[in-house]
């Protein structure tokens, strides 16, 4: 979830 | 998504268009470099391997394969479409690959969150990212007659640098654990890197007279 979040920009 | 990301991703977005319409329109890469596009690809080769393991949305899924597709179509016409890469400044674009690769790959080594292949790699695309731009930027300096479009490539980018600083901001200030200073440091080098050229482009268009970098 965090690792989603930390990475969800371009 | 707040609106400065959103607004930061669509400038991105128009840079490349702006960059496609001009090689396609004008069947010439002039003053465009190869070597900034090529340390592109990289760049979203290495950060986008999590199209195969992450799934984050459908925006992110599809803005990652236009990135990749349109950074490949810009090498793919300048390396080998028999009318475009006759107009490529080969000479000019001198800038050493090496020079920007290997320090960033040093640093993702050293300085990363989690010593594993796919930690390292992204690391490194944002250590790259932060300088992948300096090779066009030389080139420009050594161009003479800057193409309008070709500026405003640059402009754009330069522009979604500085959307993303207000994004984060904005994030710190209503995302409790928000957190990226690796990302925060490399984004801001990013963005201090187009402040010479932001001024001249701005002074050459309040003037009116067309952009030139002095060297």
């Amino acid at each position: 979830e965090a690792e989603a979040e930390r990475k969800d920009e371009l | 998504m707040n609106i400065f990301r959103l607004a930061g991703d669509m400038t991105h977005l128009l840079s490349i268009l702006v960059l496609l319409l001009k090689i396609n329109a004008t069947r010439s890469c002039r003053g465009v470099s190869l070597k900034t596009q090529e340390l592109y690809a990289l760049v979203f080769v290495c950060r986008y391997l999590d199209l195969f393991t992450n799934f984050i949305s459908m925006y992110n899924t599809i803005m990652k394969i236009i990135f990749l597709a349109s950074t490949f179509t810009i090498i793919y016409w300048m390396r080998f479409h028999k009318v475009i890469r006759v107009t490529y400044d080969r000479e000019q674009d001198t800038f050493r690959y090496q020079f920007l690769v290997l320090p960033c790959l040093v640093l993702a080594l050293l300085l990363n969150s989690e010593f594993t292949v796919m930690e390292v790699l992204w690391t490194f695309s944002i250590y790259l990212e932060a300088v992948a731009i300096l090779p066009q930027l030389v080139l420009l300096q050594r161009t003479n007659n800057i193409d309008n479009l070709t500026g405003n490539y640059v402009f754009l980018l330069g522009s979604y640098r500085a959307l993303y600083i207000l994004n984060w901001i904005y994030r710190f200030l209503t995302e409790p654990n928000y957190r990226q200073y690796l990302v925060w440091i490399s984004g801001i080098v990013q963005t201090i890197i187009y402040i010479d050229f932001f001024y001249y482009y701005i002074k050459s268009w309040k003037n009116n007279e067309k952009l030139s970098l002095p060297a």
